[in-house]
């Protein structure tokens, strides 16, 4: 563990009860996209079946535990609880490409092709790609309200985070994990331009628009 | 040499 890995894991936390809780305060889920959470569910879901099979440690679990449950209750949240406030005319992001472009890739590019492992190469490149739905919603809206922006840069940050941890790995500890590095820079490089739009108009108290 | 005996990053 290290700082940046740390700050990344805090940072994804932030980001999931910013959400959780922009839904549960304004009692809906008006601009957010279920095709991502549902996408978010599935990564962590398909990502963390080793939680019965390896052990790494207890901040490992019952991170992987908070994961999986907050994205499951988010999902319930939009399609269950506050369905009727639901956008679900502007979320219809194909999923269809991703999830089948995300499948080939793993099985040409993993590293064993044990059943756990694979499930897990596609959670890493399916997650890379789970914000689309999400950025395609706003682009169509044109907007987002403050606390999705607030959301959605913790969320890049999250991985943004992560590259820093992989180099520090790469030069302290001697470990290179091409597949996590790859996916992660296409995951961040989608957020690039919400970062932009983030700084320049979220920080100084303008609302997210589209140019 | 890749480290699959368990991915410690989540």
């Amino acid at each position: 563990m290290n700082i940046f890995r740390l700050a990344g894991d805090l940072s994804h936390v932030v980001a999931i009860f910013l959400l959780l809780w922009k839904i549960w305060t304004t009692r809906s889920c008006k601009g957010i996209s279920l095709r991502s959470q549902g996408l978010f569910a599935l990564v962590f879901t398909l990502r963390y079946l080793d939680l019965f099979t390896t052990y790494i440690s207890l901040y490992n679990t019952v991170m992987k535990i908070l994961f999986i449950t907050s994205s499951y209750g988010t999902c319930y949240l939009i399609f269950k609880k506050f369905r009727a406030t639901y956008d679900h005319n502007v979320d219809n992001f194909p999923l269809q490409y991703p999830l089948g472009a995300c499948v080939i890739l793993a099985l040409i590019f993993n590293h064993s092709w044990d059943p756990v492992e694979l499930l897990w190469t596609v959670s890493i490149y399916l997650e890379s790609v789970a914000i689309m739905p999400q950025l395609w919603m706003i682009q169509k809206t044109g907007e987002a309200e403050s606390v999705t922006s607030h959301y959605l840069f913790a969320l890049g940050a999250y991985r943004a985070l992560y590259l820093l941890n992989w180099v520090y790995r790469y030069f302290e500890e001697d470990h290179f994990d091409a597949i996590v590095v790859f996916a992660g820079i296409i995951q961040t490089v989608l957020y690039c331009d919400f970062f932009y739009l983030y700084i320049t108009k979220v920080l100084r108290g303008q609302r997210l628009k589209m140019p | 040499e890749d480290d699959i005996e368990g991915h410690d990053e989540l």
